[in-house]
């Protein structure tokens, strides 16, 4: 049961992972928008 | 199988009792699995490091976006903008939807709120002006007073679209969109978002539909100030007796937004 604890547990951060990462892309896209937008 | 004449003292004893396999395959079996555990658990820490490290990043990103956008806007405020094309150009509908989407999540470290996004789309309408082909102003008698701020040609429509502010700004954040209809040129479509915090001059000289949006139908046939022929009180009765059709609201508004041209192609 620890071991299927501890899979489920790895399987909700790497998903928190991914949006996260998709976030940070999206919102490092619309910085450089901006920022181009600037120069 | 033991038998019970064995010598316990005889050296070979332990090889005489019988095997026991069972339990040593239960014990190779907790050790794989403590194995497992201990790959899993160090797995886990370094999602969980790399989680705190992207959280970290998006905060940091977060923070320089809002801090550029800021000041993006000020500039705008100040400057005639031509960057008001970061809205419209650049970022697609999609994106801008993920990055509002984005600001307003739970996670994200937003510089807008939830309800002034909500508050934004709330208030977007459209009106149709009548307009002579020949004029090329881009101006419509709407009743209130705008400051023209830019312009630019937009890939579905030959006709140039023109922005306003509401003269009133930045005490009134009203803005508008001005374009010859691609459809009928004879009309001017005038797309505004926001709602005026003033009374307008009630200067209209010329007879609109506008269309609510958020309502989805028609909302108000607004009349020439001079009107009074038998003509022009039939034609505003016939207007608002199909109006108050539903059939004919919906029919209108899907000619509107291009349905009716998709479903006589298909």
């Amino acid at each position: 049961s620890t071991t299927s604890a501890l899979v489920d547990e790895l399987k909700r951060v790497n998903a928190e992972n991914k949006k996260l990462t998709e976030m940070l892309t999206l919102m490092c896209d619309n910085y450089n928008v901006l920022k181009n937008q600037l120069m | 199988s033991l038998d019970p004449n064995t010598n316990p003292f005889d050296l070979h004893f332990a090889t005489k009792l019988p095997k026991r396999e069972v339990s040593d395959s239960a014990s190779a079996k907790f050790l794989v699995k403590d194995e497992k555990a201990n790959t899993l658990q160090d797995e886990l820490n370094r999602a969980n490091s790399e989680n705190k490290k992207l959280t970290e990043m998006l905060a940091r990103v977060s923070e320089s976006y809002c801090a550029l956008h800021k000041y993006l806007e000020e500039f705008q405020s100040r400057k005639s903008p031509e960057n008001e094309s970061f809205q419209n150009e650049h970022l697609t509908r999609k994106r801008k939807q993920d990055l509002d989407e984005f600001v307003s999540s739970p996670i994200g470290l937003g510089c807008r709120t939830t309800e002034s996004i909500s508050s934004d789309k709330a208030t977007v309408s459209i009106a149709y002006y009548p307009a002579d082909k020949s004029d090329l102003s881009l101006t419509v008698k709407d009743g209130y007073q705008w400051r023209k701020y830019g312009q630019k040609i937009t890939k579905d429509n030959p006709s140039p679209r023109a922005y306003f502010r509401c003269s009133f700004s930045p005490s009134c954040s009203v803005k508008k969109k001005v374009q010859r209809s691609a459809e009928d040129p004879s009309f001017l479509v005038a797309t505004y978002e926001g709602t005026h915090n003033h009374a307008g001059s009630n200067a209209g000289g010329s007879r609109t539909v506008k269309l609510d949006l958020v309502q989805g139908g028609l909302g108000q046939v607004e009349g020439k100030k001079e009107r009074g022929t038998v003509r022009e009180v039939l034609m505003q009765q016939m207007a608002s007796s199909l109006t108050s059709d539903p059939n004919f609201t919906a029919a209108l508004a899907a000619a509107i937004s291009g349905r009716l041209v998709e479903q006589s192609r298909t």
